[in-house]
């Protein structure tokens, strides 16, 4: 992936935790909205970085995205709410420490195909199915 | 597209987070361990730029069904009913073009039509190379040798072609037709010729040049399910008035030719079972 403009998550975690608002308490509305809805992130897999251009004939790599955010009241249009998520995320106000908030995860994965020579030098493309993020949503 | 950029730092992958990518991505992909291919220069062979093609036609369909999909706004069940899969390329007629003259050979509509029905498609590289000049009927042929032990259990041949490149021949076939024939070999004797069986001919004019491409579906189906029996191909090439023609006259390109013009195999798949990854 590349680098955001966005906090840094991983190793620097801790910091980032110390910048923003004290750790967000489950349920307290306005510190959960500084952080962003559930959206689609890019992450790139790449066979070159993995030593791999000498057998992996295509693609050099692919997108395959992940899907990271908050899924907070009110779960609008664009969130890719399921009806169960909606009520979920309303029964998480009444009762935090009981029901979690939904999920933020993929809801369309594409396939991907991918070429590349086998120990006897023979060829082979195949069809990989659920390898890229199409769309993330609230479950 | 409605991506947001991530907030990952990007850096170089520590050995053994590189190892366990690797690893883990291996069991996405069905492989025990990371191939290691043998013949070097082998990407400009004729397979690899072939199955390229193949791969190319494939993700240009993958992407026009996506845009298509994104504008129409809804799901589009295709029209032929075409199972979910690689999209189906403009009609061609079904018979195979007698003869395709791309080189390197490139995948003709014809090819990729048999992607609708395949989840994956694998070229197969000559073993064994035995010209027979002198048999006991007077007749030249070349053998061919192909080992498709290597193809992953569960899956099942929906077509297979072998292809070989044809150069013009020389002068004195002017105005000639060739009869180009392919048997499949039932039986080998020690002392005499081998037992065949026909499987598909072509008449091409001597000075024509270009991919000859023969229907051997059966052929591989069979030698899927009874690998013992696979003993290979035999090509014939003879004049309309049934004189057998040797190899080199006819054109036909061997081992010592350019790599963009090596004889292989190519056979389209369907896994007739789901394939489960193992829990690690």
């Amino acid at each position: 992936a590349t680098g955001g403009k966005k906090k840094n998550h991983g190793r620097n975690k801790g910091k980032a935790q110390q910048k923003s608002s004290p750790a967000p308490k489950s349920g307290d509305q306005n510190t959960s909205e500084q952080r962003q809805a559930c959206k689609k992130h890019e992450l790139y897999v790449s066979f070159r970085d993995l030593g791999w251009q000498d057998w992996i004939i295509a693609p050099e790599g692919y997108a395959a995205f992940y899907c990271d955010g908050e899924c907070s009241f009110p779960l609008n249009a664009h969130m890719n709410a399921t009806n169960h998520a909606i009520v979920q995320t309303l029964v998480h106000l009444m009762f935090p420490d009981n029901v979690p908030k939904p999920c933020c995860a993929p809801t369309k994965l594409n396939a991907i195909s991918v070429l590349y020579f086998d120990d006897s030098s023979n060829v082979i493309l195949k069809k990989y199915r659920n390898m890229v993020v199409r769309s993330c949503g609230c479950h | 597209d409605n991506h947001v950029h991530s907030s990952f730092i990007y850096r170089r992958l520590r050995n053994h987070e590189r190892r366990e990518i690797q690893r883990e991505i291996l069991s996405i992909l069905g492989l025990p361990h990371r191939p290691r291919p043998f013949s070097p220069g082998k990407q400009a062979s004729s397979a690899p730029l072939f199955m390229l093609d193949l791969y190319n036609a494939m993700t240009t369909d993958e992407e026009d069904a996506i845009l298509g999909k994104a504008l129409a706004g809804k799901a589009r069940k295709s029209a032929s009913g075409v199972p979910h899969g690689y999209s189906r390329a403009p009609q061609q007629p079904y018979r195979a073009a007698p003869l395709t003259s791309q080189s390197p050979p490139l995948a003709t509509a014809h090819d990729t039509n048999f992607l609708n029905d395949a989840d994956m498609v694998m070229s197969f590289v000559n073993l064994v190379e035995r010209d027979k000049d002198f048999s006991h009927h007077r007749r030249h042929y070349r053998e061919f040798r192909f080992d498709l032990t290597q193809i992953p259990e569960g899956e099942a041949v929906t077509a297979a072609e072998f292809r070989i490149y044809k150069d013009q021949s020389p002068v004195r076939y002017e105005n000639i037709t060739l009869k180009f024939t392919i048997y499949q070999v039932i039986k080998e004797y020690p002392n005499r010729d081998a037992e065949t069986f026909l499987l598909d001919s072509k008449k091409i004019r001597a000075t024509d040049g270009g991919w000859l491409v023969f229907d051997i579906t059966a052929t591989s189906n069979h030698w899927l399910l009874n690998p013992q029996q696979n003993m290979g191909l035999q090509l014939c090439v003879e004049t309309t008035d049934g004189r057998s023609i040797n190899m080199k006259s006819a054109g036909i390109i061997g081992r010592n030719g350019p790599q963009s013009k090596q004889p292989f195999l190519v056979a389209f798949f369907k896994a007739s079972e789901v394939l489960l990854r193992s829990v690690r």
